[in-house]
This record gives structure tokens, sequence and C-alpha cells, in this order.
């Protein structure tokens, strides 16, 4: 899917990670996305 | 763990002017982030993007600049968008209004400051 952006964030002490792809294809888990 | 959640992050059509944030966001997390976690999350990305752009993307004005609030929606029946509860995990939104088997797709928009 090209460059994968990682971030994480916390509130309240639960910290996520996000990661952010710049298409669907490849990142997602294969649904016909463009 | 918390199982993993797939989102397509789009600008919300009416409330959002089209600029370089319309873009669409192709994002993963684990479910039991909450609607907060993503708004604060487009609130770093989108800070960061701007001062990026303006060549001063240093920690200090990223952390300031993030401070915008953002409200997240989902879109429902009749093409309405139903406002989210910053305190809802994302597994949460998925079962009660997303509900099928495909990336969930979510919108936002500026708070409106009242």
């Amino acid at each position: 899917p090209g460059e994968v952006t990682v971030t994480d964030v916390t509130i309240n002490s639960l910290t996520v990670t996000f990661r952010e792809a710049l298409a669907a294809r490849g990142f997602f888990r294969g649904w016909g996305l463009e | 763990g918390a199982s993993e959640i797939e989102l397509v992050f789009r600008p919300h059509p009416t409330l959002m002017e089209r600029d370089d944030a319309a873009l669409t966001r192709y994002i993963k997390t684990s479910g039991n982030a909450t609607v907060d976690h993503l708004s604060k999350y487009l609130a770093v990305r989108l800070a960061l993007e701007e001062l990026r752009k303006n060549g001063d993307a240093s920690p200090i004005n990223v952390e300031a600049a993030s401070e915008k609030q953002y409200t997240i929606y989902i879109p429902t029946a009749n093409s309405q968008f139903t406002v989210l509860n910053g305190s809802f995990s994302l597994e949460l939104v998925s079962e009660k209004y997303w509900k099928v088997n495909k990336p969930m797709e979510l919108y936002f928009a500026p708070t409106k400051e009242h």
C-alpha cells in the first residue's frame, strides 16, 4: 500500500496505535476496495 | 487482546470545506480505541500536515496546533449522519451502528463551538 504512517495516541492512560495508508488495497484485508 | 478495526475515514460531505484535508484516510487500529482517540489522532495528523506544508513542524507547534476538536460521524439510514459519543470504543461503534463485514466508514468535521 505504499507508505504507512504509524501514530500512537494516549487518552486516560490508554495508548492505541493508528496506522494510516494512502490506499486501501494491500492494507485492508482484501475487500476489493480501490 | 482487542481485535483490529479497519476504517475508511473521510471529511463530512457538507460540513467540511474541500481542501487538502479532503483526502480519504485508510486506517487500522485496535478495537478498544475510542472515538476520542480517533478525534485526537485526526487533530494531530491534520496539524502535522498543515505545519509541514509551512515548514514549521516542531513538536511544540504540533502540540499547539492539534488542540482543534473534531466530531466524528457515522452514516445511518436516509443519508443521515449520527454523531458518535467520544467514549465509545470503535468495536462498540462497529457492533452498534455498522454491523456489516467490511471496513467501517466514518466522517469528520470540526466541532462546532458554542
